[in-house]
């Protein structure tokens, strides 16, 4: 609760593009990399 | 001058826009012919998988590359102790060859034929250009 | 006069992306619509699965968990912080107002 988008990324199950998977997929991905 | 700079600027969102919107509706097609050959595939299977082993549209999948990942669920949540990734079905459908090669522009004649075959006639233009992979062609020849 | 002839070439070009745009968003739920129409199909919904095989054989050696939840689940992963230990915490969470979120591991061992 009380999550700005900014603190998360969301997707909704049959709503949302594929893309807002992968770009969830990239921020993980950054965040491991620094 | 200055009306000309706006038009430039509003010319170039709407150009990004456009480009979304091309790659959305690219995703939209693979995801219907991904599904129709999948549904042909299994139709035409000799005897269908134990009910135990399959699992029914729509999904997501959660991967880890490491296998000792610790994943504690609640009833509202994950944590893991490392990265994940996560994928749709249509995903997974696309990794198990069923678009047959559109999403990456290596699209033999014939999957091309079939593939302009279960989508409707009006996006036919759009399987054409992503099995060349020149998406941006399809806007200036509609324009 | 050089100017108003640009001028007039980029308003023309809009109209065009104007165009385009309105034919895109129209394919757009066109499509969405018929995708729908082939998935809620009956003969359709009986042969749309995969097997765990097919699942396990695109992500080879990942351990894998699969998903299902009704349309309109909300998922959510907060951008990864250090916990008080010094790991990283890495979470998913998810939101379902119309039905159970159903979870299965599938792990070739």
């Amino acid at each position: 609760a009380g999550l700005t988008p900014r603190s998360a990324l969301l997707y909704k199950f049959n709503g949302s593009p594929s893309k807002s998977l992968k770009d969830i997929n990239n921020m993980i991905r950054q965040g491991e990399q620094r | 001058a200055q009306k000309y700079q706006d038009l430039e600027v509003d010319r170039q969102r709407r150009l990004e826009r456009i480009k979304q919107k091309q790659s959305q509706l690219q995703e939209l097609i693979l995801q219907q012919i991904a599904f129709k050959n999948l549904v042909q595939a299994e139709q035409q299977a000799n005897w269908p998988p134990p009910s135990n082993s399959i699992i029914h549209l729509l999904f997501i999948v959660n991967t880890s590359k490491k296998t000792m990942t610790d994943c504690s669920i609640s009833n509202d949540k994950f944590d893991f102790d490392n990265t994940f990734e996560i994928h749709d079905d249509t995903e997974v459908l696309k990794q198990m060859g069923l678009a047959r090669g559109l999403e990456s522009g290596s699209c033999s004649a014939e999957h091309l034929k079939m593939a302009r075959s279960l989508i409707p006639k009006a996006l036919e233009p759009y399987v054409t250009e992503m099995s060349q992979r020149s998406i941006s062609s399809v806007f200036v020849t509609s324009s | 006069k050089e100017v108003i002839g640009r001028l007039r070439c980029l308003k023309a070009e809009i109209e065009d992306l104007e165009l385009k745009e309105r034919e895109l968003d129209q394919q757009k739920l066109w499509l969405q619509q018929s995708i729908k129409n082939v998935m809620d199909d009956s003969i359709n919904n009986r042969f749309s699965y995969v097997t765990y095989e097919d699942i396990c054989n695109c992500f080879n050696g990942d351990t894998l968990l699969a998903i299902q939840a009704p349309s309109g689940t909300q998922l959510e992963v907060p951008i990864p912080e250090m916990g008080q230990n010094g790991q990283k915490k890495y979470q998913i969470n998810l939101k379902s107002h119309s039905g159970p979120i159903h979870v299965l591991l599938i792990n070739k061992e």
